[in-house]
């Protein structure tokens, strides 16, 4: 999903 | 994760280690501002409150952990250190980052992805992180004669941002992963507000001499 995507960036 | 994103967390690593390195051999933090490191530890401890919920791998969590014990660490030594808070231009550092949090906060309630307290506290972070940079900035131009490792502290501080944006665009171009607007938008944002010094730090380098800001 584009939301855990995001966080999985710093 | 692609090479922009790798580059970019180096990029990242590696300001922080310049500044350690510069507050550690000097003894001194002239021409740092404190008030940006202040933003910035509120910019980890905001955003990676998942630290403890959510494993994603070693390596995230391993950089956040250097991220916030790093930041937290600065403020303290700008803080309490006994002979670096000496060094503090406390009459310099006048910028009111007060006003940043406030703004980012209220630009969070407004425009967060969705409307819950992490999702919130990360888009405040993310929104404050495009504005942290601004007390530094202003007291590089107020302070003449800043040391090289400053200023090279700030490069790869503003550079990996600049990569990051295009770690979104090679991700939107390879994985059709539109990505975030928040950080699309905040991380143009933040990279912008480093061009003026980007281009007087490549006049510096490319004439060899310190890199003065104009007043």
């Amino acid at each position: 999903t584009p939301r855990k995507e995001a966080h999985d960036e710093l | 994760m692609n090479i922009f994103r790798f580059a970019g967390d180096m990029t990242h690593l590696v300001s922080v280690l310049l500044l350690l390195l510069k507050i550690y051999a000097t003894k001194s933090c002239s021409g740092i501002s404190l008030k940006t490191q202040e933003l910035y530890a509120l910019v980890f401890l905001t955003r990676y409150l998942d630290l403890f919920t959510d494993f994603i791998s070693i390596y995230n969590t391993v950089m956040k952990v250097i991220f916030i014990t790093s930041s937290l660490a600065i403020v303290w030594c700008m803080r309490a250190h006994p002979t670096v808070r000496r060094s503090y231009d406390r009459d310099q550092d006048t910028f009111r980052h007060h006003f940043l949090v406030l703004l980012s906060f209220i630009m969070a309630l407004f425009f967060p992805d969705l409307f819950t307290t992490r999702e919130v506290l990360w888009a405040f972070s993310i929104y404050l992180e495009a504005v942290a940079i601004l007390p530094q900035l202003v007291l590089l131009q107020r302070c003449r004669n800043v040391d090289n490792l400053t200023t090279h502290y700030i490069f790869f501080l503003g550079s990996y941002r600049a990569l990051y944006v295009l770690n979104w665009i090679y991700r939107y171009f390879t994985e059709k992963h539109a990505g975030r607007w928040i950080s699309w938008i905040s991380g143009l944002v933040q990279t912008v507000l480093y061009l003026d010094f980007f281009y007087y730090y490549f006049i510096s380098w490319k004439s060899s001499e310190k890199l003065r800001l104009p007043a």
